[in-house]
Order: C-alpha cells, then sequence, then structure tokens
C-alpha cells in the first residue's frame, strides 16, 4: 500500500503552491490546505486522488488510506475542483498557466520568449 | 561520432563504450559507440538511452531506448506518451520514417529530440530550452553536449589520417553534393566516407545540418569552419 508516497508526493506539490500556510497535509486524516493557490490546488489533488486510485487495491482496510480518500473529496468540494482537468470553475481572470507547457511558462513568467541551445552526434 | 555542442564546439571523438551526451536535473542521454572497424580509432553509435526523469504534475518517469536496427516509436514501457498524470501528454514519440528516424517532443521542458538511423549508425540532435540545458550541479561535470569531447577522446589529425577503400576526391565529390558549403559538416562527410568506404555516410552529415537548421535559434551559427577547434580536416588531412 504506497499511500504514504502519495501522501508525500501530495505534500511536495503542494509546498511550492502555498504562501506560508501550514502544510495541509491529508496524513491520516483530513488535513487543511493552508495559504494555496485554488488552481494549483485543484490539479494537486487531482494527481492525489489519481495517486490514490493506483494504489487502491493494495490499501484496502488501511485507515490512513480512507482518510486521505476522504480528505479528498472533502477539500475538491471545498475548493470547487472539477474532476476533469480545468481548475475550479473561474469567474473571470486569466486561465492558470499549464506547468506542463515550458515555454508557455516561460513567456507568460519572463514576458519573453525562452533562449534555446542544439547539440547533436553523428557519423563515426 | 562527431559531437557539436552546445556551444558551437565541433569534435571528432574516438568514447568507445558508454558516454552521456547530457546529465542535468530533467534528462540524462547516453551513446555507446564501438570501433568501425576491428581496431580503428574511429567508432560510431550503435546505442543511445534516454531518461525523462520524473515531473511531479506532468510525466511518470520514461526511458528510450534506441539501438541500431532497433528505433523504437515508443517508449521502453510500451507507451507513448508522459502517462496518467494531468500533464502526460506534454511528452509524446513519434516516426515520420519507422526504423529510420524517431522524434520525440518534451513541452513540459522545451525540449524537441531526433534520433536517426543512417549507414548503420545513430545520430542524435536535440534543441532544449537553455534553463533546462542549465540545470545541472557540479558534480555532472562530464556530458559531451557541454563541453564537447575531453581531450584525450579527440581524434588527432595523424590519427584521422588513415586511407579507407575511396579516394579522397571521391569522398569529396560524393559530400559536395549534398553539402555545398565546406563547412565542418562538409568535412565530417569527406572524414567519414573515407574512413567507411561507405557512401550512405553522406546521409549522416546532411541530415545533422538539416537538424541543426531546424534547431539552432541564431542560423549565423550555423556552418562552422575548420578554424574552430577540433574540426575534421578531413580534406586538409588528405593531401
Amino acid at each position: 500500500c504506497k499511500i504514504l508516497r502519495c501522501n508525500a508526493e501530495y505534500v511536495s506539490s503542494t509546498l511550492s503552491l502555498r504562501r506560508g500556510g501550514s502544510p495541509g497535509a491529508l496524513r491520516g486524516g483530513g488535513g487543511r490546505a493552508g495559504g494555496v493557490g485554488s488552481s494549483g490546488l485543484c490539479r494537486a489533488l487531482r494527481s492525489y486522488a489519481l495517486c490514490t486510485r493506483r494504489t487502491a487495491r493494495t490499501c484496502r482496510g488501511d485507515l490512513a488510506f480512507h482518510s486521505a480518500v476522504h480528505g479528498i473529496e472533502d477539500l475538491m468540494i471545498q475548493h470547487n475542483c472539477s474532476r476533469s482537468g480545468s481548475g475550479p470553475a473561474r469567474s473571470s481572470g486569466p486561465p492558470a498557466p499549464d506547468p506542463c507547457d515550458y515555454e508557455g511558462r516561460f513567456s507568460r513568467l519572463h514576458g519573453r520568449p525562452p533562449g534555446f541551445l542544439h547539440c547533436a552526434s553523428f557519423g563515426d | 561520432p562527431h559531437v557539436r555542442s552546445f556551444h558551437h564546439h565541433f569534435h571528432t571523438c574516438r568514447v568507445q563504450g558508454a558516454w552521456p551526451l547530457l546529465d542535468n536535473d530533467f534528462l540524462f542521454v547516453q551513446a555507446t559507440s564501438s570501433p568501425v572497424a576491428w581496431g580503428a580509432n574511429a567508432t560510431t553509435t550503435r546505442k543511445l538511452t534516454i531518461i525523462f526523469k520524473n515531473m511531479q504534475e506532468c510525466i511518470d518517469q520514461k526511458v528510450y531506448q534506441a539501438e541500431v536496427d532497433n528505433l523504437p516509436a515508443a517508449f521502453e514501457d510500451g507507451s507513448i506518451n508522459g502517462g496518467d498524470r494531468p500533464g502526460g501528454s506534454s511528452l509524446s514519440i513519434q516516426t515520420a520514417d519507422p526504423g529510420s528516424h524517431v522524434q520525440i517532443q518534451a513541452a513540459y521542458i522545451g525540449t524537441t529530440i531526433i534520433i536517426r538511423q543512417t549507414a548503420g549508425q545513430l545520430s542524435f540532435s536535440i534543441k532544449v530550452a537553455e534553463e533546462v540545458a542549465r540545470a545541472f550541479s557540479a558534480e555532472q561535470d562530464l556530458q559531451l553536449c557541454v563541453g564537447g569531447c575531453p581531450p584525450s577522446q579527440r581524434l588527432s589529425r595523424s590519427e584521422r589520417n588513415r586511407r579507407g577503400a575511396i579516394t579522397i576526391d571521391t569522398a569529396r565529390q560524393l559530400c559536395k553534393e549534398g553539402l555545398p558549403v565546406e563547412d565542418a559538416y562538409f568535412h565530417s562527410c569527406v572524414f567519414d566516407v573515407l574512413i567507411s568506404g561507405d557512401p550512405n555516410f553522406t546521409v549522416a552529415a546532411q541530415t545533422a545540418l538539416e537538424d541543426a537548421r531546424a534547431f539552432l535559434p541564431d542560423l549565423e551559427k550555423l556552418h562552422l569552419f575548420p578554424s574552430d577547434a577540433g574540426v575534421p580536416l578531413a580534406s586538409a588531412a588528405f593531401p
């Protein structure tokens, strides 16, 4: 049962989103996510939920696992997170940068496209 | 193989065995080379291993391996993307010519990799975000893409001075067809054709130049000339 690993991944992924809030880890019981941006939290919660689903078979009957699953449920409701890939229903404001789109994220952060380098190995 | 580094070093190297082309926080690329003929100094890349390290919300760790005559258009686990995570589609693999060409797009780190097989050797070409290429610690100081080949691994002029079955004039004519500018790629082509005696080696240098044209941000740097350190002066080395 890898629930502790899921917990650790969730904590590390929300650490970078926090602004000084207390770690709202879902260790063994419904935690509270302190001061975390909602869209980033929703994405972290979806990853967390996916992780718990993947380890569900081997965690049957494990209290930490069931607490985590319920804790995730509560937080997703609390933060109005959707189950699919988008963040909470947003009333206004630009969409959150996709953490897996390096160029878009870099451009948004620096106001210019990233620099690139080229390397090659060929022939004999 | 001939190695063009991030900083436009252009070396012809021995690097027999497994050597790291890249080793940073996001990527590990290793090339395994062996002599083109028994006892020859010139070697050619027969195997490439690429590890895409896992990234929290984007991808699971993925390993790609290619060998001569086995260029799969899938990662080692059979998948063709970064896995089930929300950003899994930011890593993808496809081919334009099964068995000869594979392109891996790693959008989560602003990286594109092309692997080719020509004339019984593997070629590797990468375009990577500068910030990603620089993300390594002092212990990861051996990366052929960063510093070129160590001096002990570069073929000296005399070592390059080995005659093959084809005359230098024939080699130059064959290379000139696809490489009209007599730059480092042209000299590499002449060297390869001379050493291997195989005219198909012209394709390796031509496609390497095409990839450089596609990947270099500054085309001023596309053609490197023998005045740059370590360029194989094949034509000059064979008077």
